[in-house]
């Protein structure tokens, strides 16, 4: 594992303990959207089915159990936290994610390595990582205001993203024969997600003010 | 021709 792979790992685990951090502290989840945590545990969920049956190494088993722990219990603060659950901002959070879960599946159906159940859920998982922020992106739009912790936490994501970009790059000239067509094409629209919000990020960074949005 | 990598990236 190289350094590249290593630091994206550690920024998308911060990620998640920010949120989960921000949402224990503030005992609020204004602004984060329940659409996407579910996408990300559907995501885990089926990317992650090889638990049962592979072992990579313990950091590999370790941090796969870590992201499916935590991402239900983010889903469980905001639907059955009786304090947390009333601050979720359910009337603008209305992305229509079947939109984004049929087309990822029929994808994954046409363009695969293997056409068995889990090779097409691992597949379809990757499609979906590559999208399941957008319900996230127009909750914000929607809230204009970015409190900092949402907006880091966004940020976050995408670094981590950016971070396997440049994994990749590494592998491809240092591993023989290492070549992934699919994670690569969807990494890299992935990645491309977040450039609009980079954008916007950076500039309120750079001016040091709050974090808004263009309406 | 398409080979299922080792997948060993989370």
């Amino acid at each position: 594992m190289n350094i590249f792979r290593l630091a994206g790992d550690m920024t998308h685990l911060l990620s998640i303990i920010v949120l989960l951090l921000k949402i224990q502290a503030t005992k609020s989840c204004a602004g984060v959207s329940l659409k996407t945590q579910e996408l990300y545990a559907v995501v885990f969920v089926t990317r992650y089915l090889d638990l049962f049956y592979s072992f990579i190494s313990l950091y590999n088993t370790v941090m796969k159990i870590i992201f499916l722990l935590t991402a239900f219990t983010i889903i469980w603060y905001m639907r059955k936290h009786k304090v947390v659950c009333q601050t979720y901002d359910k009337e603008q959070d209305t992305f229509r994610v079947l939109f984004l879960i049929v087309p990822c599946f029929v994808l994954a159906l046409l363009v695969n390595h293997e056409m068995s159940v889990t090779e097409v859920l691992w597949t379809f998982s990757i499609y979906l990582e590559a999208v399941a922020i957008l319900p996230q992106l127009v909750l914000l739009q929607r809230t204009k205001n970015v409190d900092n912790l949402t907006g880091n936490y966004i940020f976050m994501l995408g670094s981590y993203r950016a971070l396997y970009l440049v994994n990749w790059v590494y592998r491809y000239f240092t591993e023989l024969g290492y070549r992934q067509w699919i994670v690569w094409v969807s990494g890299t629209v992935q990645t491309c997600v977040y450039l609009d919000f980079f954008y916007y990020y950076v500039q309120a960074w750079r001016n040091n003010e709050r974090m808004k949005l263009p309406g | 021709g398409a080979q299922p990598c080792e997948k060993d990236e989370l």
